[in-house]
């Protein structure tokens, strides 16, 4: 464990807080888009599957729960107590070629050919994208209140902080290689550019984020 | 094996 690596966990769970703030505090879930939440908890169904055979630590475990767990909340939390305020009109990418992209990538890409390294592989290809959904709705009402845009920003940091670890990783555990996880890790975190420019804008301006249309 | 299959990170 590092720093990159544990900041990098750390800020990831600040935007499941955040998002859960969000929720809370505008008691609706305008603005977020169930198909990005709904393949998170695919991402971290899949891919922590291993929490039945393998131990890696205490904190490593603590957090797959965390993660499943938050994320199956807020689904529940979307689907039921605030389903009223999703909008699902504007939440209309389709999610079909993302899972499709990811099947097609976990079946050619993984290590070894198990359940658990395919589903594991298939996990890492679709987090990549995940977040399309989310920046599509964003990019078609144009505007997000500011907890959505630091959820958004939390998210996009995690993956930008796991990257520093993989090079920090690369230069300093001889045996450490993990080219799908560098490769789907980087096509996210690319996938983000184009949001921290504007949210970084917004910030210096001092205004709510408001994206080109 | 490799650390190819240690999947330590999250």
């Amino acid at each position: 464990m590092n720093l990159f690596r544990l900041c990098g966990d750390l800020s990831h769970v600040i935007s499941i807080v955040l998002l859960l703030l969000k929720i809370r505090a505008t008691r609706s879930c305008v603005g977020i888009s169930l198909k990005t939440q709904a393949l998170y908890l695919l991402v971290f169904v899949t891919r922590y599957l291993d929490l039945f055979v393998t131990f890696i630590s205490l904190y490593n475990s603590l957090m797959k729960v965390l993660f499943i767990a938050t994320s199956s909340y807020v689904l529940y939390l979307m689907l039921t107590k605030y389903r009223q305020t999703y909008d699902k009109d504007h939440d209309t990418f389709r999610i079909q070629f993302l899972v499709g992209f990811a099947i097609v990538l976990a079946l050619l890409t993984p290590h070894r050919y198990t359940m658990l390294e395919v589903l594991w592989t298939f996990s890492l290809w679709l987090e990549s994208v995940a977040i399309l959904p989310q920046l599509f709705m964003l990019q078609t009402t144009g505007e997000c209140e500011n907890l959505t845009s630091h959820y958004i920003f939390a998210l996009g940091l995690y993956r930008a902080l796991y990257a520093v670890n993989w090079v920090y990783r690369y230069l300093f555990e001889p045996d450490y290689w993990q080219p799908v996880t560098w490769v789907a890790g980087i096509l996210q975190t690319a996938l983000y550019g184009d949001f921290f420019y504007y949210y970084v804008m917004s910030k210096r301006r001092g205004k709510k984020l408001k994206l080109p249309t | 094996d490799t650390l190819h299959e240690v999947h330590d990170e999250l």
